[in-house]
């Protein structure tokens, strides 16, 4: 069946914000101490972070605005250190 | 800022540019490589070397997708445009740009010496600002390469690793391009009063002039308003005691130092037809209340009380402006008359008699 518009959105739009974390949210594991377990953050907390680094309004969840941000061209290196 | 320590041990880098991107010519690769490596080395002791063979400090390379070993992929067109390595051995340094981008000198595209400046922060030592203004902000947002790319920001975060150049002048390295205001060709994006003031503005800049006492301040425009983009193409005061700026076919109001919820808006909210895409100048005759907005060789006029664009415009400039046949940069109204400026030149205008009263200089607001 064709995916109903809005939710194929909603269904990009969920894959975008999980790649985005993953590659610029995800705390990189120290390549000096392999082996340590680090706790995973919810998406929740990774989307606070980077909304608060964007000056956006911190809400934890996928607004427009913060789509906005993230279909924006930019750099691959991490927002956050490891 | 933020920093990824230590930076490098030694000022003397080396680097190597491994291969080309097909979108440029290897010379104007070559050309924007090392001019974002000065963009470093005009604030701190470092100094960078080219070599052609074996292993250099920082390694130059493009690819696309998974590339050699390198434990970070590209994503084809968009998205993630490059990346590096902070300083170290292996890809310590390193810059990779992703070949699936459309690599310029201008501002179509991505501009490579902006991303390389970007990227080379991070080679040396840089890790991502908040800021917006900063080189270092994650997003891409082209600047005019003639500007000095660097904000305060990121001057402050890669002094904290190497300290400043010896023996640099010591005035403010953060702008050490802004324009010269008393250069014979000093010319002008878009003009605005503010109350008492005079605002000029061009490129990033903008000087704040106060015609009674002859003050000049300059600052950058994002200092005031972050939110604006830099090359503003028109600007002016209305009614409100606010200000419209305009770029493109958006416009902002803004309000003392806040723009108005649901800016920017499109230029045809205005009452613009769509084949009209940018304003070149506009100003608002506070004797009428009317707003002129001039485009080309013509020119519209909106009623700001009624907000809405009157009847039986666009009308050519040179009928109703005798005199006023050049492109109209700027304009702006001071004690009843209207100053047009076209490059290095302005025109004194009396709008009642409708007659040029003489050409001056740009820049003699300006002390010079």
């Amino acid at each position: 069946l064709p995916v109903h518009s809005e939710n194929g959105n909603k269904e990009e739009d969920a894959k975008l914000v999980q790649d985005y974390l993953s590659k610029f949210y995800a705390v990189e594991p120290d390549p000096d101490q392999l082996g340590l377990k680090i706790n995973a953050e919810s998406t929740a907390e990774k989307l606070q972070k980077m909304q608060q680094f964007f000056g956006l309004k911190v809400t934890g969840k996928p607004d427009t605005e913060t789509l906005e941000i993230m279909k924006k061209p930019r750099c691959g290196v991490p927002d956050v250190g490891f | 800022y933020g920093v990824t320590l230590p930076g490098w041990r030694i000022n003397n880098l080396t680097y190597r540019i491994v291969n080309h991107t097909p979108d440029m010519g290897k010379e104007d690769v070559d050309k924007a490589i090392q001019k974002a490596l000065n963009v470093w080395s005009t604030v701190t002791p470092l100094i960078f070397t080219r070599i052609h063979e074996g292993i250099a400090d920082i390694m130059i390379a493009f690819g696309t997708k998974a590339h050699g070993h390198c434990p970070r992929y590209f994503d084809g067109p968009l998205g993630v445009l490059a990346h590096a390595f902070p300083p170290g051995n292996g890809f310590g340094g390193d810059v990779h740009f992703d070949e699936d981008e459309d690599w310029t000198t201008g501002s179509a595209g991505f501009n490579l010496f902006l991303v390389a400046a970007h990227e080379f922060g991070h080679a040396l030592g840089l890790s991502h600002s908040n800021d917006q203004r900063a080189l270092m902000f994650p997003n891409y947002a082209y600047v005019s390469p003639s500007e000095f790319p660097l904000s305060p920001d990121d001057i402050s975060g890669i002094q904290s690793i190497y300290g400043s150049r010896p023996n640099a002048p010591d005035k403010r390295p953060g702008t050490p391009t802004s324009p010269k205001t008393c250069g014979s060709q000093m010319s002008f994006d878009a003009i605005t009063t503010l109350r008492q003031e005079v605002i000029f503005l061009k490129g990033r800049h903008l000087w704040r002039v106060y015609p009674d006492n002859s003050e000049v301040e300059l600052e950058l425009i994002s200092t005031f308003w972050p939110m604006l983009p830099s090359g503003i193409q028109a600007a002016y005061e209305n009614m409100k005691d606010q200000i419209l700026f305009f770029k493109g076919n958006k416009f902002w109001v803004i309000s003392g130092y806040q723009v108005l919820p649901g800016y920017p808006k499109n230029i045809n909210t205005l009452g613009f037809p769509k084949c009209v895409k940018k304003i070149d100048a506009a100003v608002c005759n506070k004797n009428t209340g009317k707003t002129d907005f001039f485009i080309g060789n013509k020119y519209w006029r909106f009623d700001e009380n009624s907000q809405s664009m009157e009847k039986g415009y666009p009308r050519q400039i040179v009928d109703d402006f005798p005199g006023i046949s050049q492109k109209v940069d700027a304009v702006f109204q001071q004690k009843g008359l209207f100053y047009f400026f076209h490059g290095s030149k302005q025109w004194e205008f009396d709008p009642t008699a409708k007659k040029v009263i003489r050409e001056i200089r740009s820049n003699i607001w300006f002390n010079c």
